[in-house]
């Protein structure tokens, strides 16, 4: 309850008609990101007690990545391995399209619960996408693949390793240009 | 190879035409429809506000001065080369690198650049039943020249009476019809486009009663359909003067010096009539509800029975 307290204030001070339709004064909307920002942080400690409470064992060190909607991800770009757990919050079986920035040179395979090898696309990311300023982020590509039936209110982990040793992936897929100033 | 730019398939596809990167050819259930999506923008009225033809367009107020200017050359020939390493005639050997079209077993993709600040992917994802525009625009020019750029989406010959749907917070679809409210009497429109510009928080559908053609948004953004067969988002603005009404300041936001960089989908679909109330309904919960992602860095997960 405490946890998510934040975010319901929050939502309740963006129902000013200000916050809806972008009326505010500069300095007010970046004040109104900062408080939705720190009170979804407060509520992903709420999210990993109910995924641990789903799962009925001790989820730890869950992080989020809230810059994907700019292809900015620490944790896929640097995680030569990491588990990937997707919460379905709606009340029926959903399919999702699952993009994770990598870095333009590298090779994953995606595992699913069930222990099937998930077909993997890798694609490069448009230079106007990498050259966006303020992104921070040495990814290049995008690892994509299809994470079906993820059921409902209920969630689906999935088992993403780097290929070390293999081959490099299809260089149609990975090619990228340098960045250029 | 370098054979035509094309998505998807007879079902749902999209085909791009050799010399112009804004037409399409669009294949629905079988049928097909020439489709035109371009990015345009409408440059912003300016004025000192002390008489109403002098306001300027702001915060409150979209009031654009004059029909809307194309971004890209339309002529612009679409670049359609993959990762492919070639040969010149002195024997060194050179890649091209792609541009369009990315094909895989999960998704295909155009990537498309119209100019320094407006470039944008389309997608297909394999037995999904929509096409996917991501539009990345800005920083938008510091040219002192208000911009307000949209997205449009024309298929000339659609009959749709001047009669568009928008949605309300998500929930019904509300009519809406060109120059026209159903409480008073419009006598004289005095601001054509903007007059008709509605919220669309999640879509906006327009119908030949045989079928629909509609574009779904992950943002509410303004939007209307000013002629039959076309629907127009607004995507993204920065202009130069305030326009008075109280927020005492331009819609001039910037991030490290330059103007904000927006990045969002718009999602199309189009159908049946009897079909596509169930595919835009299911479409906008699985794109406005999404999934949320967690990543659990390793720790003892090393395999799949760890991860068991």
């Amino acid at each position: 309850e405490v946890n998510i307290t934040a975010l319901r204030e929050t939502m309740g001070v963006m129902q000013h008609h200000d916050a809806i339709t972008g009326t505010a004064k500069q300095h007010v909307a970046n004040d109104y990101a900062r408080l939705l920002s720190e009170a979804i942080a407060e509520c992903e400690e709420t999210s990993h007690e109910i995924l641990t409470s789903l799962a009925g064992w001790e989820m730890t060190g869950m992080d989020t990545c809230p810059l994907t909607n700019i292809s900015q991800c620490e944790i896929s770009e640097r995680e030569e391995q990491y588990v990937l757990t997707l919460y379905n919050p709606l009340s029926r079986p959903v399919v999702e399209h699952v993009r994770l920035p990598v870095p333009g040179d590298t090779a994953y395979t995606v595992v699913d619960p069930d222990g099937r090898s998930v077909a993997v696309q890798f694609v490069r990311l448009p230079m106007p996408v990498v050259r966006v300023p303020g992104r921070r982020s040495s990814a290049t590509a995008e690892l994509v693949f299809r994470a079906d039936g993820l059921p409902p209110l209920g969630y689906k982990s999935y088992l993403i390793t780097r290929q070390t040793d293999g081959p490099k992936r299809n260089k149609r897929w990975s090619a990228v240009e340098e960045p250029t100033a | 190879g370098e054979s035509s730019a094309d998505l998807g398939d007879s079902r749902l596809g999209l085909k791009l035409d050799d010399k112009d990167s804004r037409r399409f050819v669009l294949y629905a259930d079988g049928e097909e429809y020439p489709l035109v999506q371009e990015f345009l923008y409408y440059k912003s009225m300016e004025g000192d506000n002390k008489r109403d033809n002098r306001r300027a367009s702001g915060a409150y107020i979209f009031r654009p001065d004059g029909d809307p200017v194309p971004v890209c050359d339309a002529q612009k020939k679409p670049k359609r080369f993959f990762g492919l390493d070639r040969q010149d005639r002195f024997g060194v050997r050179y890649t091209i690198l792609m541009d369009c079209p990315i094909s895989g077993p999960v998704v295909q993709e155009i990537h498309q650049e119209c100019n320094e600040w407006v470039s944008q992917v389309v997608r297909k994802y394999a037995d999904e039943d929509h096409i996917e525009f991501e539009w990345l625009v800005g920083p938008i020019p510091d040219d002192s020249i208000g911009k307000e750029v949209i997205t449009r989406f024309h298929i000339p010959f659609y009959q749709n009476n001047q009669t568009f749907y928008t949605d309300s917070n998500g929930r019904e679809m509300l009519k809406r019809v060109l120059n026209y409210r159903p409480s008073f009497s419009l006598k004289d429109n005095l601001e054509n486009v903007s007059g008709n510009y509605y919220p669309i928080t999640s879509r906006i559908t327009l119908t030949d009663n045989r079928t629909r053609f509609s574009v779904l948004n992950d943002r509410s953004q303004g939007g209307t359909s000013l002629q039959n067969g076309q629907i127009e988002l607004m995507v993204h603005r920065r202009l130069f003067f305030d326009d008075a009404f109280g927020v005492d300041e331009a819609l001039n936001e910037t991030a490290f010096g330059m103007g904000l960089v927006a990045r969002g989908q718009h999602y199309l679909t189009m159908g049946p009539v009897n079909k596509q109330f169930a595919v835009e309904r299911l479409l906008a919960q699985r794109k406005l509800i999404r999934p949320q992602y967690f990543y659990t860095r390793k720790q003892s997960v090393t395999s799949h029975d760890d991860l068991k």
